[in-house]
């Protein structure tokens, strides 16, 4: 929240668009205006009134560079838009920049999106910085209800809670990387860096930065859905594969390979995998191994075929593998290579598998990759 | 992610100051000769604990790479005057 918790000191709230963008249609612009204030109203006892003429509480306008508040806009990019804290005069205005390019869909930027921010400071709010936060100061697409529990949390000490307001699904928060119970979803190499995988979040470890740059998978790559399963880097061909259900993505650095997705049964699995729980490249013998429930399957790189023999028992052949209170483990939520060891995470736990060995050789907490 | 970060000093420098004064209430010509003051530093380091980077203090690739990117002309910390 701002300074002095600034708010609106009734539940009625006037608004006035004064003017238009030229890169909508009129009634999208009022549409996206609609819904961005409607975010804040499904939660709280606010109500907002439309005002067409006089001056209303929250003055709507796009304008470029200095547009008369002495606080200029830079142009296309970096700056898109503000708003003022709740106040007279100026305060509670919000204006767009007129150099950017504005948008009713995923590409770059989504005026329901930046609306609902800005109606947010409009509101009394101010940034937080958690990703998944629609208060967060960075641009990032991500479709469906853009309030996280954070964002919630906030209005809700200004304003109270809304009495009829319907049972809205908020975002979760972003997971805590040092959480001793934290598990992933999946882990990956990219050129040298790792990626790990956790609900909507991804992190970024750098091998030169201590600390891993946590980050939204949709606002990274939009085309992504929310939730991946596994990902393997093959570096021989600098590609990675990411699986989310039936599905097969293919990233070359950050950029999406056309042509995907593809279906994962175009590997020679069978039609009854339903989904991938981890995947790893072995580079010592070019094979790649994917794990799906209890068994596992090795993927000829080179020849783009199915070895014979599989599926195998994880069980079986990756021996040593047991929770906290004794039980074997049958089943990985991902796995990474690393010089002749083969890390399998299950839960909040990960399990060194030496391939000399033959046997898992040491177990650590899962976010052990997170340099916690 | 984002476009390619400026590779010399000077573009970096001014990226950065633009930044600090835009949202972290970094007052004007503090630049001095491109050497951070200690008070350009302490706006860094509040950003990069602000953004969970690691807090350097210095215009890293990482911060400037945050920097870049589209947002919200709302400081992130001094209170809007």
């Amino acid at each position: 929240l701002f300074p002095r918790k600034l708010k609106w000191q009734n539940t009625i709230v006037t608004f006035r668009i004064t003017n238009y963008t030229p890169d909508l249609e009129k009634e999208d612009v009022d549409k996206a205006i609609h819904n961005a204030l409607k975010v804040w109203s499904d939660v709280t006892p606010l109500k907002f009134k439309r005002l067409h003429e006089g001056v209303a509480d929250i003055m709507i306008s796009f304008g470029k560079l200095e547009h008369g508040d002495h606080n200029p806009f830079d142009g296309p990019n970096g700056l898109l838009a503000h708003a003022y804290p709740p106040g007279m005069g100026l305060g509670g205005d919000t204006h767009f920049d007129e150099d950017e390019t504005w948008t009713k869909d995923s590409d770059a930027y989504n005026l329901f999106l930046v609306a609902a921010h800005e109606f947010g400071h409009a509101l009394g709010m101010a940034h937080s910085n958690d990703p998944g936060s629609l208060m967060y100061p960075v641009y990032a697409y991500t479709p469906g209800f853009p309030l996280s529990e954070d964002d919630i949390k906030g209005i809700q000490e200004l304003y109270g809670t809304n009495p009829d307001g319907g049972k809205i699904k908020p975002k979760p928060e972003a997971p805590e990387k040092c959480d001793p119970e934290l598990s992933i979803d999946a882990v990956t190499e990219l050129r040298g860096e790792m990626l790990v995988f956790k609900d909507r979040y991804f992190w970024r470890v750098h091998p030169q930065f201590t600390e891993p740059q946590l980050g939204l998978i949709q606002s990274t790559w939009p085309q992504l859905p929310k939730k991946i399963n596994a990902a393997y880097e093959n570096p021989e061909k600098d590609i990675v594969i990411i699986f989310s259900g039936i599905r097969m993505w293919a990233l070359n650095g950050y950029t999406l390979v056309p042509g995907y997705p593809k279906y994962i049964h175009r590997l020679g699995l069978p039609k009854s995998i339903r989904k991938i729980d981890a995947a790893v490249y072995i580079s010592d013998t070019g094979k790649t191994l994917l794990f799906t429930d209890e068994e596992y399957w090795s993927y000829n790189e080179e020849t783009g075929t199915m070895d014979q023999g599989y599926p195998r028992s994880i069980k079986d052949d990756f021996p040593g593998m047991r929770e906290n209170d004794g039980d074997e483990v049958d089943e990985v939520d991902a796995a990474t290579y690393r010089n002749g060891y083969l890390y399998l995470y299950h839960e909040n736990l990960q399990y060194e598998y030496s391939y000399n060995r033959r046997k898992v050789v040491r177990i650590l907490r899962a976010n052990d990759l997170l340099h916690c | 992610f984002t476009k390619p970060l400026p590779a010399d000093g000077t573009e970096r420098w001014l990226l950065g100051e633009r930044y600090l004064r835009q949202y972290y209430g970094l007052q004007p010509g503090l630049m001095g000769n491109l050497k951070p003051s200690d008070l350009m530093s302490e706006k860094i380091r509040t950003m990069q604990s602000f953004f969970k980077l690691k807090v350097t203090g210095k215009l890293d690739d990482n911060t400037l790479d945050v920097m870049k990117k589209a947002r919200c002309g709302v400081p992130d910390v001094a209170e809007y005057n």
